[in-house]
């Protein structure tokens, strides 16, 4: 090594790769190429045989990217098992060595398939020359033949019933790609590797499962996504947070939720607050015209019309549940409505609740065209 | 706007440019309210800092600003979450304006629609904006007739393309009238009943609009985003 002494341990196999703290001696590593995820090995060896180092390396190489793309033509029911032997080879548990694909299924990969690449001006690549590779039964050396029932569409890709292997996002796409059409067949939504709304039977994404935006039209996409306990209340985003500070007029989910539909007119016009999860009246005393602006305005509406104490005639004075205007609210500091409204425990001294009109502000109006007499 | 015409000044108040330099106009956009405006998320790709955009409103020809000209700094873009560059999808923003804008004749804002409030299919509505009207750039604002197209209608047009819940089809499939580059962001309005004009729509995408491939534009549909713009604008309003 360049850098450092040479390395110890591992009679010279080992590389210069320092990053690792003691040194893996055995050079079988786990097969993590996903093109390559479907043989009845699961370990490997580099360097391949195509002069690549690392599985980085043949995930990026041309060869990995050929191979699924000439599998798809059905040249070879085995192309796909010989290009892995190549690509990730086998690495032997015992004698922790590279397995080679045996010469025939090199030779029949090659016959078969070279002249398909050739017809779309490709070449068969340079380095798999099968001579390399022992004939199987020789003596003192083992080779991989495919078992004939190996599969061999590997995991990113789709199997027609021809045997044909085709992408997997071809499935389902609404366009025929395997020469019997078995993939447009049974396109439900687990065959396409989607979730199935259960009500509508929309197919969304795995990841659009409980991240706060409903998909499925009855939303139970987003439904039993977070276990709130009972003295705390569930953020649209599905994070838990504390009763006692749903709708105080400070943000607490992350996404703001908290802070969402916190006051509102009820159908007489009385004004409502949701704050801890209960719903209250607000009494009249300490009622101001620009409290009254700041409900408009945050209900989403324009300048207050009227803003009206009405005597609150419906229940008996302390059992209504009530909140108050807070004395030190400063017009200057913009809050909403709720978090300048506070339980006092006592009753309203009034009775009084607030009653408030807002006007919409004005929209979609075009000036009136000019008319000339003519 | 292909085969629109050129529009009157005045006519469309909440048509806004949304300019950065040096190109000048880059996108349409739509006023909502006095500092409150809407364009399409794909606007800001590689250019997503405030300080480099201003609005212009109450403007007819880019090249001459007219006395009814309003110009505002962008104080903060709201782009939505979910915006999916690949499949243009959630093609929506709020740009929060930097000080609200004086209403006059010639800047006024539009109406949103209420909640679940669509446009009928084959209703006839509006599209305006800058954008290419064949071989060049137009200076005046261009406006032009397009029909409503339902979904299921508009995703036989588009069979690489997936048209979603957060799209609406309008145009022709002749493509006769439709929108085109540098049109994004802008308008897609329909007349209510009672005179009113409501934004259903924000120009998105669609087939390249000069060339033999055509089909209807597909906007923003704004009705599925009235929750969460007001939600923007009221989390903003209160530095939630």
């Amino acid at each position: 090594c360049t850098s450092t002494s040479c390395s110890s341990g591992c009679h010279g196999n080992t590389s210069c790769d320092l990053r690792n703290a003691s040194n893996n001696c055995s050079g079988c590593e786990p097969i993590s190429l996903e093109i390559c995820m479907n043989l009845p090995y699961n370990s490997t060896r580099f360097p391949n045989y195509l002069g690549h180092h690392s599985q980085k390396e043949t995930s990026m190489s041309w060869e990995s990217s050929l191979f699924p793309a000439l599998v798809q033509t059905n040249c070879y029911k085995y192309l796909m098992f010989f290009a892995c032997t190549v690509l990730v080879p086998m690495c032997d548990p015992v004698t922790q060595q590279r397995v080679p694909p045996c010469r025939s299924l090199c030779r029949n990969s090659k016959e078969r398939c070279e002249s398909v690449l050739g017809i779309v001006g490709l070449q068969w690549p340079e380095d798999t020359d099968c001579a390399q590779f022992p004939e199987e039964g020789q003596a003192n050396s083992s080779c991989l033949l495919p078992d004939p029932d190996v599969n061999e569409c590997s995991p990113s890709h789709f199997k027609c019933r021809s045997g044909r292997c085709v992408l997997s996002s071809k499935r389902c796409d609404g366009h025929t790609d395997c020469d019997d059409d078995s993939d447009e067949e049974t396109c439900g939504c687990v065959e396409r590797g989607l979730w199935e709304c259960p009500g509508d039977k929309t197919c969304i994404h795995h990841n659009m499962i409980c991240d706060g935006f409903p998909d499925c039209s009855q939303q139970e996409d987003e439904n039993n996504c977070s276990a709130c306990s009972s003295h705390e209340m569930e953020c649209t985003n599905h994070q838990c947070v504390h009763r006692s500070l749903w709708c105080d007029g400070s943000r607490h989910c992350s996404d703001s939720s908290d802070e969402w539909n916190c006051v509102s007119l009820s159908d007489e016009g009385f004004v409502t607050v949701h704050k801890a999860g209960m719903e209250y009246r607000v009494c009249a005393d300490g009622w101001s015209s620009n409290l009254s602006s700041v409900a408009c305005t945050q209900m989403g509406l324009g300048s207050p019309l009227s803003a009206d104490a009405v005597l609150d005639v419906s229940s008996a004075a302390g059992r209504r549940h009530w909140l108050h205007v807070d004395p030190d609210w400063n017009p200057q500091n913009m809050f909403p409505l709720q978090g300048l409204l506070e339980k006092r425990g006592q009753s309203c001294t009034s009775s009084k609740k607030i009653s408030l009109k807002c006007t919409r502000d004005k929209c979609g109006r075009r000036p009136a065209a000019r008319m000339v007499k003519r | 706007i292909l085969g629109g015409r050129t529009s009157r000044p005045g006519r469309w108040p909440w048509q806004c440019s949304l300019q950065s330099e040096p190109s000048g106009h880059i996108c349409g956009c739509v006023l909502i309210g006095n500092k409150w405006a809407l364009t399409v998320a794909h606007c800001f790709e590689g250019r997503e800092s405030a300080d480099v955009w201003k609005v212009v409103l109450g403007i007819n020809n880019l090249d001459h600003p007219s006395p009814y000209m309003q110009s505002r700094h962008v104080k903060s873009i709201i782009v939505h979450s979910r915006y999916n560059r690949a499949v243009v999808d959630y093609d929506i923003s709020v740009l929060e304006l930097e000080s609200e804008v004086e209403v006059t004749s010639y800047v006024r804002p539009v109406c949103l629609p209420g909640r679940g409030q669509l446009p009928k299919a084959d209703q006839y509505c509006h599209i305006t904006g800058w954008g290419h009207v064949g071989l060049r750039m137009p200076f005046k604002l261009q406006e032009g007739e397009v029909r409503i197209i339902s979904v299921s209608q508009c995703q036989s047009y588009f069979d690489m393309k997936t048209i979603t819940s957060r799209m609406l089809c309008a145009g022709y499939e002749a493509g006769t009238i439709d929108s085109c580059m540098g049109d994004s962001g802008g308008p897609l309005v329909c007349e209510e009943d009672d005179g009113r004009w409501s934004l259903y729509g924000l120009t998105s995408w669609g087939s390249v609009c000069f060339s033999k491939v055509l089909g209807p534009g597909v906007y923003a549909n704004v009705t599925h985003f009235t929750e969460w713009i007001e939600r923007q604008i009221y989390l903003r309003t209160f530095n939630l």
